[in-house]
């Protein structure tokens, strides 16, 4: 653990929890993507597969279970209990064209050919581009509220803030994970277009809208 | 690289 590390996965919760107080408080998931929130928990679940099999440490296997039960609970809140507030005309992007490419990636490029090692690769894969329909939605509708923005703005800085655990681990522990990397570098370039819209609009108290 | 080593990232 790194302080690159820490700050990484601190952000990823804070996202999390970003995104439930803005359902929770709002009682409405409107400019929320249900289809990257059925990606994540497809990545959290086919990755934390291990948490039956390998105890790595109590931090870990607690932050697993939080990312497997808050994907969840967002599920819930989107699709069953404020389903009527869900934006399913724009919510359009079709999501077997990222789990496909993804899956037949996994068991191409791989590091051992078993079925758990091909699910966290397909996860690792997966999450990169599980974005994708949120990013759409918000080019689709223009705009997003300023609570939506700080959600992406913690959920792509947790993955820019892993390539510089990487990059620590590299030179710090000779550890690297080729396909994580690769995969985090693809998954931190997405949030790119957002990040320099998030400091020159949002930071500066405006309304992230997207030119017309 | 680890390939057999456990994934101790989240």
């Amino acid at each position: 653990m790194n302080i690159f590390r820490l700050a990484g996965d601190l952000s990823h919760l804070l996202a999390i929890i970003l995104l439930l107080i803005k359902i929770w408080k709002t009682r409405s998931c409107a400019g929320i993507s249900g289809k990257s929130q059925i990606l994540f928990a497809i990545v959290y679940i086919t990755r934390y597969l291990d948490l039956v099999t390998t105890f790595i440490s109590l931090y870990n296997t607690f932050m697993k279970l939080v990312f497997i039960s808050t994907s969840v609970a967002t599920l819930y809140l989107m699709y069953v209990k404020f389903k009527a507030t869900y934006d399913h005309n724009h919510d359009s992007f079709r999501i077997e064209f990222l789990l496909i490419p993804c899956f037949v990636l996994a068991l191409l490029i791989n590091t051992a050919f078993t079925v758990v090692e091909i699910l966290w690769t397909f996860s690792i894969y997966l999450e990169a581009v599980a974005i994708l329909p949120q990013l759409f939605l918000v080019s689709k509708t223009g705009e997003a509220e300023s609570i939506t923005s700080h959600y992406l703005f913690a959920l792509g800085s947790y993955r820019a803030l892993y390539l510089l655990n990487w990059i620590y681990r590299y030179y710090a522990e000779a550890h690297y994970d080729p396909i994580a990397i690769f995969a985090g570098a693809i998954q931190t370039i997405l949030y790119c277009d957002f990040f320099y819209l998030y400091i020159t609009k949002v930071l500066k108290g405006k309304k992230l809208q997207l030119p017309a | 690289v680890d390939a057999d080593a456990d994934h101790d990232e989240l």
